[in-house]
């Protein structure tokens, strides 16, 4: 499937929940 | 009227949004047609163009060059598509990020370990259908009481979230798994049946049944 | 003129682009004094106003709400930040997804490690310094002949990029990293270096020595 080959040459942010999950921990612990 | 020539590969979701556009706004947006993803893209003469090489990439036909889908979108669209006040563009904005930052990161991290093009993570894979279903939630909750996403008719706001929403609810999102976001399954049920959504995407199916990971 | 609250923890990058446009605009844009990140923006009334309980978020005098940083920036901005023409602001939003899906990835990968936020991964860390360089080479080439993203003056372009490059230019590129970009340094050092981003921003200290990662 040409799809599929072509969108595995394609850069996606899979774990950005993971990023932002501890951005907002950081900066909660800073904050409190 | 802006006229010029996309590049992309075919049935890509993100190329997807400015051919939208263009058949409400009468852009004059043509696929090219001798384009080779992984060849084209990586020649001189298209780098010089576009230097990240990505796709979907976009020279008008007095040669102004633009590369990112949503800003491609944005160029070939017209005023009724991106908002009429500053507030309303500005919440087009918002649901455009939305699709990319939210929903897009979570749609992949879940489709493409069952397309087998990524290494499946039960983590990661767990996680991000979480993020969908929080991601559909706030869609669900917004279009209570809204018909589009953005005033009272379709704008890129709808065209970008329905094209990136297109994974999800064709390869992952089983009749069990989206019976609850009633009003966002209207709301995209509606998108797509527009006759501009038709002639791009075609007819959208509905996934019946998630295919297994291939572990 | 747009008036209202931005509700954000302090030092937020993120807040700074609605925080440096309103500067340009002269919109009144206020901090909101008795904000506490992790309890506020988990309370009802906020996630009525903002359901996806992240900041930046905005309300403005009239009442009306704003998530994402880069709608807020552009709700609170000028016609002169925006783009002059329909392809200015599509150029203008063509470098915000820019910092969103080229550098702002690759940032944190590189930066959260260094600074604890995140656990270190080898690989992942290697692959951001890449992908931080493929980033900085595209807006030195794009530098070589101008001095701003879009156009001859300042936009939401170098506002939202120059925001999206605090963390790397403070954090992680020490001099020897940063050499190689000389017309990326010199457009930085001249948006950082403008009233509006400074009153903001403060003195931007750039990396001396990158810090050890904590393993």
């Amino acid at each position: 499937m040409a799809l599929v080959a072509a969108l595995s040459q394609e850069k996606f942010w899979f774990d950005k929940s993971k990023y932002d999950d501890a951005e907002a921990a950081y900066y909660q612990k800073s904050a409190q | 009227m802006v006229a010029g020539t996309l590049y992309t590969y075919p049935e890509n979701f993100r190329a997807y949004k400015a051919l939208i556009a263009a058949k409400y706004s009468s852009a004059d947006v043509k696929v090219a047609s001798n384009f080779v993803f992984g060849e084209t893209n990586k020649t001189e003469e298209f780098l010089k163009k576009f230097p990240s090489g990505k796709v979907p990439a976009f020279e008008s036909t007095d040669g102004k060059c633009l590369q990112d889908s949503n800003a491609i979108a944005y160029y070939v669209a017209n005023d009724q598509l991106r908002g009429k006040s500053d507030f309303e563009k500005s919440q087009v904005l918002q649901w455009i990020f939305f699709a990319e930052t939210e929903i897009l990161p979570a749609s992949c991290a879940w489709v493409f370990p069952v397309l087998g093009i990524i290494q499946f993570e039960k983590k990661v894979f767990e996680r991000s259908k979480e993020d969908v279903k929080s991601a559909l939630n706030i869609l669900d909750a917004h279009l209570l009481t809204r018909t589009y996403l953005v005033g009272e008719r379709v704008s890129l706001a709808d065209i970008v979230v329905a094209c990136t929403l297109l994974h999800l609810y064709t390869h992952v999102l089983d009749p069990e798994f989206r019976k609850p976001f009633v009003n966002t399954n209207r709301w995209f049920t509606t998108v797509i049946n527009q006759s501009q959504f038709k002639e791009v995407a075609g007819e959208v199916k509905f996934c019946e049944k998630v295919a297994e990971v291939d572990h």
